[in-house]
């Protein structure tokens, strides 16, 4: 389950913009 | 030059588009208990990106079973209950039959973007948060 939340974690992130 | 808390007035992606506005925008968001409105609209755009890495495919079924399971499976959660069941059953087939596609969340993702735009967002402008911030 903590592998689960950590790829959901890890997607959102990836979409998040950089910063500037 | 502008201050970026004006460009977030603008409209709903310029306020996404930076990470300051996003931080206020969950802030905000978790104060009205919805926050994960805005986790599930940037994963659904996390799970489309991963379509360039080929090779993938576990990683794919793995991400969307989480999407789907943490979002959409349970009726009550405010990401489920701003979908329509015609789109929640679409991703629910694509999920048992495992026909995973880049793809799959974008109707959702519309859904819940429509109800931040009508709703949320709007709201965000006029909180105090937003206020005392600019």
């Amino acid at each position: 389950i903590d592998s689960e939340d950590d790829l959901l974690q890890e997607c959102i992130s990836s979409a998040m913009p950089k910063k500037k | 030059p502008t201050p970026p808390y004006v460009k977030w007035a603008e409209s709903l992606h310029s306020l996404l588009d930076d990470q300051d506005g996003i931080h206020l925008f969950r802030t905000f968001l978790k104060q009205e208990e919805c926050a994960d409105m805005l986790d599930f609209w940037f994963a659904c755009s996390g799970f489309r990106k991963l379509e360039a890495n080929e090779g993938n495919e576990e990683k794919k079924v793995k991400l969307a079973k989480a999407i789907y399971k943490k979002y959409i499976l349970d009726n009550n959660g405010i990401v489920s209950r701003q979908i329509k069941p015609a789109t929640k059953s679409f991703i629910k087939d694509c999920v048992m039959k495992l026909h995973i596609d880049p793809a799959m969340f974008d109707q959702a993702q519309t859904e819940i973007q429509t109800m931040m735009e009508e709703n949320t967002y709007p709201l965000f402008l006029k909180s105090d948060i937003y206020l005392e911030y600019t």
